[in-house]
């Protein structure tokens, strides 16, 4: 268990930098192990830093820049052991512009390489337009859900009532 | 396996028969603030055998039955189907022959749950296992829920060792 | 000390079941002070229901609604002990564009009738409109800011550099 | 008391000396992540008498000091001023006669605080006291920080009394 668990932490770290530098567009970032004598106790501290930044704690990285070295580290993970479904429920959210399209960016890449299936839920524009179809939930009756297929023309209107 | 659609009826504000086909690359769910986007996503980890009622935001599992509006009773049956294409042969042994599998899950208020591949009704353990063999499942790091982001940041260093488990 | 107590929970209560009725253009949500015997060691609980739904713990509402709902507290407690300046970074991030529409009629309503003077930190376009001035803050060196007045036409270009 | 301009030199990612006019009405502020609007917020509540570093998203209080780029050393010394328009006449005794006050609060590296309003030396409580009888200051619940709404919804009941005691 001890082995596996170090191997795998090997896989995630390599995977993670790469990914930080590609959410970034620059910077450097990587994972430790940390405390225990047994690695099975151990913890998994991040360590960040965003092009022409110092290296610092998490905590001091803006809302925006610890989401998007999250994300990298959950696609680090994802990447490692590839699942049939990826949800993502609105971890757009705290992105600007720039980095919702490099979030896209990433999204499509690994969408277009592996047979993952990603559902995305968001309120941003800009990511509603890189999905390949768009579900829309409304709830016309207060309180009852009712899904919707939409083209992205059909997008507007939704938005509209939204 | 492949993730091909989910179907949900009475399962929190799905009262009505819905179904969400689920196709390759990027699909998109948009709509109002409390529409029920991050319950689909709950309806999904339901169905792979979740069985926290915290993680479902309610207090006891039946939350997860609808519960009525100000003009529609409540309900006392909820039931979540997920379709999957096992064309890639990687099911478990007793359903592998079959090229598609349907997972159902039904809660009834007060009775508790029960789990069918199939038609044919098998233990929750079977369910979890057969998704844990695909990494997916309850637990899969790939669901990322409403606001998880942001506990991944604020958790502890020994909290965050789970993903690393789950990737092993 | 309990008496003080006791009278600003009252004002809040009533300030917050109005703000809410506001911001989700219907419904009804009160407060209540639970558990201790001594108010001094009560816990305050919140009580929602968005229109058309039942009266429910505030986990089951939707990330956008425990939002509203916890904005609707907040400035209930502002209206009631009105501060010279209120600073709002980034509250509108979960809310969808109905929302935030609600959201920025409010806050120009309180602008409008008090003295207080609003800062908003925002990435949402509409949110941008709605403001009197805009300021930039851009690193074009690297984790360097610098603080630039925005005409709205200049906030166009601000965001493609974004 | 009303709020007129935020000046901040050596402070967090604000080296070079900068200027925020602060208006009657709504002013925005955007820009993309990282850039520095939330160390603004933090200017402000620092200046008014901010005593926890964790507060400040760091371990110590030399936190704030600006720490240097791949490109510039670090300072050891950061500097906010805050000034304030007293035409309503509400500030304290001392200081009421004038129509204009200028709070300021310095930091150097290893050697902690110092505090002056209009140019005298006061201590930090002088400050604390001048905010909290303007119903302002640093733990303002009318100063909404990036997350708080979220960590207000997590929050126990007991936590959000605080609420209720500021707005006393
Ligand atoms: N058992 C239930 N029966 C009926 N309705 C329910 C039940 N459980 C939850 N709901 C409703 O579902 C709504 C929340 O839906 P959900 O969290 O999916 O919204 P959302 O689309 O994700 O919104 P947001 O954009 O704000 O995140 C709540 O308003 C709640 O009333
Ligand atoms: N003492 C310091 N010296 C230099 N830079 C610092 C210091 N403290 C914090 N920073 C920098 O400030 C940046 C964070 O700024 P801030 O949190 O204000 O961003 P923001 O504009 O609010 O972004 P977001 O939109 O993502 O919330 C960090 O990247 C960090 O490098
Ligand atoms: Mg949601
Ligand atoms: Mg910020």
């Amino acid at each position: 268990a001890r082995e596996r668990l170090l191997a795998s932490f090997q896989t995630v770290n390599t995977h993670f930098q790469q990914l930080f530098v590609k959410m970034f567009g620059g910077g450097r970032a990587h994972l430790e192990l940390t405390e225990a004598e047994d690695p099975l106790e151990a913890g998994l501290e991040i360590f960040a830093s965003p092009p022409g930044k110092r290296l610092q704690i998490l905590t001091l990285l803006s809302g925006g820049e610890q989401a998007l070295t999250a994300l990298s580290l959950l696609f680090g993970v994802f990447l490692t052991n590839p699942a049939p479904i990826c949800v993502l429920d609105e971890v757009d959210a705290p992105l600007d512009e720039a980095n919702v399209g490099r979030f896209c960016d990433l999204v499509q890449d690994m969408a277009a390489s592996r047979r993952t299936r990603f559902l995305v839920i968001t309120h941003h524009r800009l990511t509603m337009a890189r999905t390949d179809r768009l579900f829309g939930v409304t709830m016309s009756e207060q309180g009852v859900s009712q899904l919707v297929s939409v083209d992205l023309r059909g997008a507007e209107a939704l938005r509209a009532i939204g | 396996l492949d993730f091909v659609k989910l179907r949900l009826v009475g399962f929190k504000s799905f009262v009505e028969n819905t179904e969400l086909v689920i196709e390759p690359g990027m699909t998109g769910v948009v709509g109002p603030n409390g529409c029920g986007k991050s319950n689909l996503v709950e309806a999904l980890r339901w169905v792979m055998g979740e069985t926290s009622a915290k993680r479902m935001r309610g207090d006891g599992m039946d939350d997860v039955i609808f519960g009525g509006t100000s003009r529609r009773p409540a309900r006392n049956l909820a039931e979540v189907t997920l379709s999957l294409d096992n064309s890639s042969r990687t099911a478990p042994a007793g359903f592998n022959d079959n090229n598609d599998l349907e997972i159902t899950r039904r809660i009834e208020r007060g009775a508790g749950s029960e789990y069918r591949i199939n038609g044919k009704t098998v233990r929750a353990r079977d369910v979890q296992l057969l998704f844990a063999d695909n990494a997916s499942g309850a637990n899969s790091p790939a669901l990322v829920s409403q606001g998880q982001v942001g506990a991944l940041i604020r958790a502890k260093p020994q909290d965050r060792r789970q993903l690393l488990e789950e990737a092993a």
